[in-house]
C-alpha cells in the first residue's frame, strides 16, 4: 500500500 | 488604500473557481509586485500559489503590503454576480474589515458594489524552495483535464511516469486498469498542441486523482499546463496566466509504505 504524504513533510515554514 | 482594476474581470472569476473547492479560507497579500496568495488545503496535502502582477491591472494602487482574509467560497459568489466582460475593482480602505469588489459593465451604464467581510486568517507561508525538476511535462490543459477526469472513474490515484519518448497515466480499481500514454510531439505549427518533455532522469510518481481533478478547475485560465516532478519533491501543476502571472498548485506524492 502507499501512503499519502503531506506538503509540510517537503516545504518548511518561510 | 488599496485599489486594483481588473479590465478582464472575467479571469479573476475563473480564478476564484480553480481555488474555492480545494481551499476554503485564505489571506490574499497585496503589494507593489502584484496580488498574491498562497494556502494549503485543510489535509495539508495539496497547497495552492497565485500571482497577478502588478503590470496586469489596469490601475494599481496598494500604499502598503496588506493581507487581507477572505472566504474563497464567498468571494467566487460575489464575483459570479460579475459580467464575463465585466471590468472588476478591488477596493478596500486601510485598517477596513471589508472589501468592496466594484462591477463595471463594458458599456459603463451599469455599475454594482458588493461589500465582503474579511476576516482574521492566521497562516503561516511554507517556503518554497527554488528546485530543478528531473522532468517537466507540458501539454494541453484541456488533454491533461480529461486525462484525470477518465482515470479517476476507474481508480482513486494515478501513477505518472515520464520517459522521454512521453509521459504515461496509470490507474487501477475493482473493475480493472487503465493507461493512457501521451507521447512527445514534434509539430511546430499548432504550439498549443504540442506535448513537451523536458527530462534530466525518468521519475515515476503516484498522486491522488481527486487533488489533480481539482486543480483542472484552472484549464479555462490556459491552454498549456506545466508538470513538474522530482522523486523527492511535490510535483507542481502550473497554468500561466497570459500578461499576468500563474496559479501553481503542489501536491504531496503518495509513499509507499
Amino acid at each position: 500500500g502507499s501512503k499519502q504524504s503531506t506538503i509540510t513533510k517537503f516545504f518548511g515554514k518561510a | 488604500m488599496l485599489e486594483l482594476r481588473l479590465l478582464q474581470g472575467g479571469l479573476l472569476k475563473k480564478v476564484l473557481e480553480a481555488m474555492k473547492d480545494l481551499v476554503n479560507d485564505a489571506n490574499f497579500d497585496c503589494s507593489p509586485t502584484g496580488f498574491s496568495l498562497q494556502a494549503m488545503d485543510s489535509s495539508h496535502v495539496a497547497l495552492v500559489s497565485l500571482l497577478l502582477r502588478s503590470e496586469g491591472f489596469e490601475h494599481y494602487r496598494c500604499d502598503r503590503n496588506v493581507s487581507m482574509g477572505m472566504n474563497l467560497n464567498n468571494m467566487a459568489k460575489m464575483l459570479r454576480c460579475a459580467g464575463n466582460d465585466d471590468i472588476v475593482t478591488l477596493k478596500a480602505d486601510d485598517g477596513s474589515d471589508c472589501i468592496t469588489f466594484m462591477f463595471e459593465n463594458p458599456s459603463q451604464d451599469k455599475i454594482a458594489d458588493f461589500e465582503m467581510k474579511l476576516m482574521d486568517i492566521d497562516s503561516e507561508h511554507l517556503g518554497i524552495p527554488d528546485a530543478e525538476y528531473q522532468s517537466i511535462v507540458r501539454m494541453p490543459a484541456a488533454e491533461f483535464a480529461r486525462i484525470c477526469r477518465d482515470l479517476s472513474t476507474i481508480g482513486d490515484t494515478v501513477l505518472i511516469s515520464v520517459s522521454k519518448e512521453g509521459v504515461q497515466f496509470s490507474t487501477r480499481g475493482d473493475m480493472g486498469t487503465a493507461n493512457i500514454v501521451c507521447r512527445r510531439t514534434t509539430t511546430v505549427d499548432k504550439p498549443e498542441e504540442d506535448v513537451i518533455i523536458e527530462m534530466e532522469e525518468p521519475v515515476s510518481l503516484t498522486f491522488a486523482l481527486r487533488y489533480l481533478n481539482s486543480f483542472t478547475k484552472a484549464t479555462p485560465l490556459a491552454t498549456q499546463v506545466t508538470i513538474s516532478m522530482s522523486s523527492d519533491l511535490p510535483m507542481v501543476i502550473e497554468y500561466r496566466i497570459e500578461g499576468m502571472g500563474y496559479i501553481r498548485y503542489y501536491l504531496a506524492p503518495k509513499i509507499d509504505e
